[in-house]
Protein backbone atom coordinates (compact mmCIF):
# COMPACT_ATOMS: atom_id res chain seq x y z
CA UNK A 1 0.00 0.00 0.00
CA UNK A 2 3.04 2.64 0.86
CA UNK A 3 3.88 2.20 -2.58
CA UNK A 4 0.70 2.60 -4.27
CA UNK A 5 0.03 5.64 -2.01
CA UNK A 6 3.61 6.92 -2.83
CA UNK A 7 2.65 7.27 -6.63
CA UNK A 8 -0.80 8.23 -5.83
CA UNK A 9 1.10 11.42 -3.39
CA UNK A 10 3.52 12.15 -6.03
CA UNK A 11 0.70 12.45 -8.75
CA UNK A 12 -1.05 14.88 -6.46
CA UNK A 13 2.43 16.81 -6.49
CA UNK A 14 3.04 15.89 -2.70
CA UNK A 15 6.39 14.25 -1.77
CA UNK A 16 4.91 13.16 1.97
CA UNK A 17 1.65 12.23 3.31
CA UNK A 18 0.34 15.98 4.93
CA UNK A 19 0.15 15.67 7.93
CA UNK A 20 -1.12 19.07 9.27
CA UNK A 21 -1.09 20.22 12.73
CA UNK A 22 -4.34 21.43 12.66
CA UNK A 23 -6.55 22.55 9.61
CA UNK A 24 -5.94 26.17 7.84
CA UNK A 25 -9.48 28.21 7.38
CA UNK A 26 -10.82 27.29 3.64
CA UNK A 27 -11.88 31.23 2.06
CA UNK A 28 -14.98 31.68 0.53
CA UNK A 29 -13.98 31.47 -2.64
CA UNK A 30 -12.26 28.59 -2.73
CA UNK A 31 -15.86 26.61 -1.26
CA UNK A 32 -17.58 28.04 -4.34
CA UNK A 33 -15.02 26.79 -6.87
CA UNK A 34 -15.00 23.40 -5.28
CA UNK A 35 -18.97 23.03 -4.95
CA UNK A 36 -19.74 24.49 -8.47
CA UNK A 37 -17.20 21.93 -9.96
CA UNK A 38 -18.74 19.58 -7.94
CA UNK A 39 -21.88 20.56 -9.43
CA UNK A 40 -21.04 20.80 -12.67
CA UNK A 41 -19.74 16.83 -12.73
CA UNK A 42 -23.00 15.68 -11.40
CA UNK A 43 -24.66 17.54 -14.80
CA UNK A 44 -22.69 15.17 -16.89
CA UNK A 45 -21.50 18.08 -18.02
CA UNK A 46 -17.19 17.83 -17.88
CA UNK A 47 -16.54 21.23 -16.37
CA UNK A 48 -13.16 22.94 -17.87
CA UNK A 49 -11.01 21.79 -15.51
CA UNK A 50 -7.95 24.25 -16.58
CA UNK A 51 -10.41 27.62 -16.39
CA UNK A 52 -11.19 29.29 -13.21
CA UNK A 53 -14.26 31.23 -14.16
CA UNK A 54 -14.95 32.64 -10.85
CA UNK A 55 -11.90 34.81 -11.13
CA UNK A 56 -12.04 35.10 -14.76
CA UNK A 57 -8.43 33.38 -15.07
CA UNK A 58 -6.48 30.01 -16.45
CA UNK A 59 -6.01 27.21 -13.80
CA UNK A 60 -5.75 24.24 -12.93
CA UNK A 61 -4.54 24.28 -9.34
CA UNK A 62 -5.08 27.10 -6.90
CA UNK A 63 -2.94 27.22 -3.38
CA UNK A 64 -3.84 29.70 -0.61
CA UNK A 65 -0.25 30.13 1.39
CA UNK A 66 -0.50 31.28 4.72
CA UNK A 67 1.45 34.02 5.86
CA UNK A 68 4.50 32.87 7.62
CA UNK A 69 5.75 36.46 8.69
CA UNK A 70 6.19 38.13 11.90
CA UNK A 71 5.32 41.47 13.74
CA UNK A 72 7.87 44.20 14.33
CA UNK A 73 7.45 46.07 17.69
CA UNK A 74 8.00 49.91 18.09
CA UNK A 75 9.75 51.09 21.00
CA UNK A 76 6.40 53.54 22.28
CA UNK A 77 3.51 53.51 20.48
CA UNK A 78 2.20 57.17 20.44
CA UNK A 79 -0.36 58.31 17.92
CA UNK A 80 1.97 58.84 15.44
CA UNK A 81 4.07 55.86 15.30
CA UNK A 82 2.65 53.28 13.63
CA UNK A 83 -0.10 51.17 15.55
CA UNK A 84 1.29 47.91 13.88
CA UNK A 85 4.15 46.76 10.98
CA UNK A 86 4.18 43.28 10.33
CA UNK A 87 6.77 41.59 7.42
CA UNK A 88 4.76 39.21 5.29
CA UNK A 89 5.90 36.34 3.85
CA UNK A 90 4.66 33.71 1.46
CA UNK A 91 6.82 30.45 0.95
CA UNK A 92 5.92 29.84 -3.18
CA UNK A 93 8.25 26.76 -3.01
CA UNK A 94 5.27 24.29 -3.51
CA UNK A 95 4.58 25.75 -7.03
CA UNK A 96 5.70 23.34 -9.17
CA UNK A 97 8.36 24.40 -11.89
CA UNK A 98 6.49 23.91 -14.74
CA UNK A 99 3.29 25.34 -13.23
CA UNK A 100 2.56 28.99 -15.28
CA UNK A 101 1.47 31.30 -12.60
CA UNK A 102 -1.60 33.19 -13.56
CA UNK A 103 -3.04 35.00 -10.55
CA UNK A 104 -1.80 36.20 -6.99
CA UNK A 105 -4.17 37.92 -4.82
CA UNK A 106 -2.88 39.07 -1.36
CA UNK A 107 -6.13 38.70 1.49
CA UNK A 108 -5.93 40.95 4.69
CA UNK A 109 -8.11 39.80 6.58
CA UNK A 110 -8.87 42.98 9.14
CA UNK A 111 -11.29 40.85 11.60
CA UNK A 112 -14.99 40.32 11.20
CA UNK A 113 -17.12 43.42 9.66
CA UNK A 114 -19.12 45.13 12.55
CA UNK A 115 -20.98 48.37 12.99
CA UNK A 116 -20.62 48.34 16.83
CA UNK A 117 -17.77 48.57 18.32
CA UNK A 118 -16.19 51.09 15.44
CA UNK A 119 -12.75 50.73 15.91
CA UNK A 120 -10.59 54.07 14.89
CA UNK A 121 -10.39 55.06 10.90
CA UNK A 122 -7.05 53.56 9.72
CA UNK A 123 -4.48 53.88 6.90
CA UNK A 124 -2.67 51.41 5.50
CA UNK A 125 0.35 51.10 3.86
CA UNK A 126 1.81 47.98 2.27
CA UNK A 127 5.28 48.01 0.64
CA UNK A 128 7.78 45.73 -1.38
CA UNK A 129 10.77 44.49 0.85
CA UNK A 130 13.43 44.32 -2.25
CA UNK A 131 16.42 44.47 0.48
CA UNK A 132 17.38 42.16 3.07
CA UNK A 133 16.29 42.57 6.45
CA UNK A 134 19.36 44.10 8.41
CA UNK A 135 19.42 42.13 11.94
CA UNK A 136 18.95 45.40 14.62
CA UNK A 137 16.99 47.38 12.23
CA UNK A 138 13.84 47.92 13.41
CA UNK A 139 11.75 47.85 10.13
CA UNK A 140 12.95 46.13 7.03
CA UNK A 141 13.62 49.33 4.14
CA UNK A 142 10.53 49.61 2.30
CA UNK A 143 10.91 49.12 -1.23
CA UNK A 144 8.50 49.97 -4.12
CA UNK A 145 5.15 50.92 -2.01
CA UNK A 146 1.85 48.84 -3.34
CA UNK A 147 -1.07 50.28 -1.58
CA UNK A 148 -2.05 53.37 0.93
CA UNK A 149 -5.23 53.91 1.96
CA UNK A 150 -7.42 54.59 4.67
CA UNK A 151 -10.29 52.10 5.48
CA UNK A 152 -12.74 52.53 8.19
CA UNK A 153 -12.11 49.64 10.61
CA UNK A 154 -13.20 46.68 11.12
CA UNK A 155 -13.33 46.39 7.69
CA UNK A 156 -12.97 42.93 7.17
CA UNK A 157 -10.79 41.75 4.12
CA UNK A 158 -8.92 43.80 2.13
CA UNK A 159 -7.93 42.12 -1.39
CA UNK A 160 -4.51 43.07 -3.34
CA UNK A 161 -3.39 41.37 -6.67
CA UNK A 162 0.31 40.88 -6.81
CA UNK A 163 0.84 39.18 -10.09
CA UNK A 164 4.03 40.17 -11.10
CA UNK A 165 5.37 40.28 -8.00
CA UNK A 166 4.74 36.75 -6.91
CA UNK A 167 6.10 35.85 -11.02
CA UNK A 168 9.56 37.77 -9.92
CA UNK A 169 9.08 35.70 -6.82
CA UNK A 170 8.61 32.21 -8.76
CA UNK A 171 10.88 32.67 -10.82
CA UNK A 172 14.27 34.13 -8.58
CA UNK A 173 13.05 32.88 -4.69
CA UNK A 174 16.02 34.74 -3.75
CA UNK A 175 14.01 38.01 -4.39
CA UNK A 176 11.22 36.62 -2.33
CA UNK A 177 12.07 38.98 0.98
CA UNK A 178 8.03 39.39 1.14
CA UNK A 179 6.04 42.48 2.08
CA UNK A 180 6.06 44.92 4.47
CA UNK A 181 2.68 46.15 6.24
CA UNK A 182 2.55 49.36 8.46
CA UNK A 183 -1.24 50.68 9.71
CA UNK A 184 -1.60 53.37 11.84
CA UNK A 185 -4.47 54.78 13.31
CA UNK A 186 -5.53 57.59 12.13
CA UNK A 187 -6.57 60.03 14.87
CA UNK A 188 -10.07 61.34 14.75
CA UNK A 189 -10.50 64.37 17.13
CA UNK A 190 -14.27 65.05 16.24
CA UNK A 191 -15.56 61.69 16.54
CA UNK A 192 -14.99 62.32 20.15
CA UNK A 193 -14.92 58.74 20.86
CA UNK A 194 -11.62 58.24 22.79
CA UNK A 195 -9.70 55.11 21.55
CA UNK A 196 -7.27 53.27 23.68
CA UNK A 197 -4.78 52.77 21.58
CA UNK A 198 -2.98 50.50 23.10
CA UNK A 199 -5.79 48.01 23.11
CA UNK A 200 -7.13 49.25 19.46
CA UNK A 201 -3.20 48.02 18.24
CA UNK A 202 -3.85 44.77 20.02
CA UNK A 203 -6.91 43.89 18.63
CA UNK A 204 -5.94 44.38 15.31
CA UNK A 205 -2.68 42.63 15.80
CA UNK A 206 -5.03 39.28 16.99
CA UNK A 207 -7.65 39.88 14.22
CA UNK A 208 -5.28 40.49 11.25
CA UNK A 209 -4.92 36.88 8.96
CA UNK A 210 -2.76 37.12 5.81
CA UNK A 211 -2.80 34.52 2.81
CA UNK A 212 -1.93 34.68 -0.57
CA UNK A 213 -3.92 33.03 -3.30
CA UNK A 214 -1.76 31.84 -5.94
CA UNK A 215 -3.41 30.01 -9.23
CA UNK A 216 -1.17 28.08 -11.59
CA UNK A 217 -1.47 26.28 -14.93
CA UNK A 218 0.07 23.23 -15.68
CA UNK A 219 0.26 23.09 -19.63
CA UNK A 220 1.16 19.03 -19.04
CA UNK A 221 -2.31 18.60 -17.39
CA UNK A 222 -4.35 21.20 -19.65
CA UNK A 223 -3.60 20.73 -23.56
CA UNK A 224 -4.20 23.63 -25.50
CA UNK A 225 -7.88 23.00 -25.94
CA UNK A 226 -8.50 21.49 -29.12
CA UNK A 227 -9.77 23.70 -31.81
CA UNK A 228 -13.84 22.67 -32.46
CA UNK A 229 -14.12 20.09 -35.14
CA UNK A 230 -15.99 21.52 -38.05
CA UNK B 1 -21.34 -17.55 -40.63
CA UNK B 2 -21.00 -16.37 -37.16
CA UNK B 3 -19.62 -18.85 -34.65
CA UNK B 4 -22.58 -19.50 -32.13
CA UNK B 5 -20.82 -17.60 -28.77
CA UNK B 6 -21.50 -19.36 -25.32
CA UNK B 7 -24.65 -17.63 -23.82
CA UNK B 8 -22.51 -15.34 -20.92
CA UNK B 9 -25.04 -14.73 -17.86
CA UNK B 10 -25.42 -11.08 -18.46
CA UNK B 11 -23.73 -10.09 -14.58
CA UNK B 12 -20.64 -11.64 -15.90
CA UNK B 13 -20.51 -9.81 -19.24
CA UNK B 14 -17.95 -6.57 -18.85
CA UNK B 15 -19.85 -3.49 -17.24
CA UNK B 16 -19.83 -1.01 -14.59
CA UNK B 17 -19.57 -1.58 -11.03
CA UNK B 18 -19.59 0.84 -8.30
CA UNK B 19 -17.41 1.66 -5.84
CA UNK B 20 -16.74 4.39 -3.31
CA UNK B 21 -13.38 5.64 -2.26
CA UNK B 22 -13.55 6.64 1.16
CA UNK B 23 -10.69 8.55 2.20
CA UNK B 24 -11.10 7.68 5.88
CA UNK B 25 -10.68 4.07 4.80
CA UNK B 26 -7.18 5.45 3.28
CA UNK B 27 -6.30 7.69 6.31
CA UNK B 28 -5.85 10.70 4.23
CA UNK B 29 -8.92 12.08 5.60
CA UNK B 30 -6.57 13.76 8.15
CA UNK B 31 -5.42 15.84 5.20
CA UNK B 32 -8.04 15.71 2.47
CA UNK B 33 -10.53 18.69 3.51
CA UNK B 34 -13.12 17.69 0.53
CA UNK B 35 -14.25 15.76 -0.79
CA UNK B 36 -14.67 12.62 2.46
CA UNK B 37 -14.84 10.23 -0.75
CA UNK B 38 -16.06 9.90 -4.48
CA UNK B 39 -17.99 7.28 -6.18
CA UNK B 40 -15.02 6.10 -8.29
CA UNK B 41 -16.29 3.13 -10.13
CA UNK B 42 -14.28 0.27 -12.06
CA UNK B 43 -14.94 -1.96 -14.69
CA UNK B 44 -15.29 -5.72 -15.33
CA UNK B 45 -16.31 -8.70 -16.83
CA UNK B 46 -16.19 -10.38 -19.80
CA UNK B 47 -16.10 -9.50 -23.53
CA UNK B 48 -17.48 -12.35 -25.54
CA UNK B 49 -17.67 -12.02 -29.49
CA UNK B 50 -21.20 -10.98 -29.30
CA UNK B 51 -20.96 -7.98 -26.84
CA UNK B 52 -17.94 -6.59 -29.10
CA UNK B 53 -20.66 -6.15 -31.84
CA UNK B 54 -23.59 -4.44 -29.37
CA UNK B 55 -21.57 -2.97 -26.46
CA UNK B 56 -19.62 0.76 -27.30
CA UNK B 57 -16.47 -1.21 -28.39
CA UNK B 58 -13.63 -1.16 -30.69
CA UNK B 59 -13.27 -2.17 -34.13
CA UNK B 60 -9.77 -4.11 -33.11
CA UNK B 61 -11.95 -5.19 -29.90
CA UNK B 62 -14.21 -7.06 -32.59
CA UNK B 63 -11.87 -8.40 -34.51
CA UNK B 64 -9.96 -9.69 -31.33
CA UNK B 65 -13.36 -11.22 -30.14
CA UNK B 66 -13.79 -12.68 -33.60
CA UNK B 67 -9.75 -14.40 -33.87
CA UNK B 68 -10.40 -15.51 -29.98
CA UNK B 69 -13.13 -17.49 -31.15
CA UNK B 70 -11.18 -18.95 -34.07
CA UNK B 71 -7.79 -19.39 -32.21
CA UNK B 72 -8.81 -19.46 -28.24
CA UNK B 73 -4.73 -19.03 -27.59
CA UNK B 74 -5.86 -15.14 -29.05
CA UNK B 75 -6.71 -13.71 -25.47
CA UNK B 76 -10.72 -12.43 -25.03
CA UNK B 77 -10.94 -8.77 -25.31
CA UNK B 78 -10.81 -6.69 -21.70
CA UNK B 79 -13.17 -4.52 -19.88
CA UNK B 80 -11.91 -1.32 -20.09
CA UNK B 81 -13.26 2.21 -19.13
CA UNK B 82 -14.71 4.39 -21.93
CA UNK B 83 -15.81 7.37 -20.42
CA UNK B 84 -14.06 9.14 -17.54
CA UNK B 85 -14.89 12.42 -15.30
CA UNK B 86 -12.54 14.41 -13.31
CA UNK B 87 -12.75 15.58 -9.97
CA UNK B 88 -11.60 18.71 -7.54
CA UNK B 89 -9.94 18.24 -4.59
CA UNK B 90 -9.38 20.54 -1.63
CA UNK B 91 -6.38 19.72 0.85
CA UNK B 92 -3.97 20.98 2.94
CA UNK B 93 -0.13 20.10 2.35
CA UNK B 94 2.65 19.90 4.59
CA UNK B 95 3.31 24.09 4.47
CA UNK B 96 -0.27 24.18 5.69
CA UNK B 97 -0.85 25.49 2.20
CA UNK B 98 -4.68 25.12 0.97
CA UNK B 99 -4.90 23.38 -2.13
CA UNK B 100 -7.73 23.04 -4.57
CA UNK B 101 -7.22 21.18 -7.40
CA UNK B 102 -8.48 18.92 -10.37
CA UNK B 103 -7.68 15.77 -11.12
CA UNK B 104 -8.53 14.38 -14.84
CA UNK B 105 -9.86 10.87 -15.35
CA UNK B 106 -10.85 9.88 -11.80
CA UNK B 107 -14.41 8.46 -12.20
CA UNK B 108 -15.04 5.84 -14.32
CA UNK B 109 -18.37 6.66 -16.17
CA UNK B 110 -18.63 3.97 -19.27
CA UNK B 111 -17.16 0.97 -19.44
CA UNK B 112 -16.67 -1.37 -22.66
CA UNK B 113 -14.68 -3.74 -24.47
CA UNK B 114 -11.30 -2.66 -25.90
Amino acid sequence: FQLREYVFLQFLGLDKVPSPQKFQPVPYILKKIFQDQEAAATTGVPPNMCYVKELGVPGNVLRLLPDQGFFLYSKKLSQASPCLQKLLYFNLSAIKEKEQLTMAQLGLDLGPRSYYNLGPELELALFLVQEPHVWGQSTPTPGKIFALQSVPWPQGALYFNLPDVAKDWNDNPRKNLGLFLEILVKEDRDSGVDFQLEDTCARLRRSLHASLLVVTFNPEQCPPSSRKRR
Amino acid sequence: AAVPALRASCKNLCHRHQLFINFQDLGWHKWIIAPKGFMANYCHGDCPFSLTTSLNSSNYAFMQALMHTVDPEVPQAVCIPTKLSPISMLYQDNDDNVILRHYEDMVVDECGCG
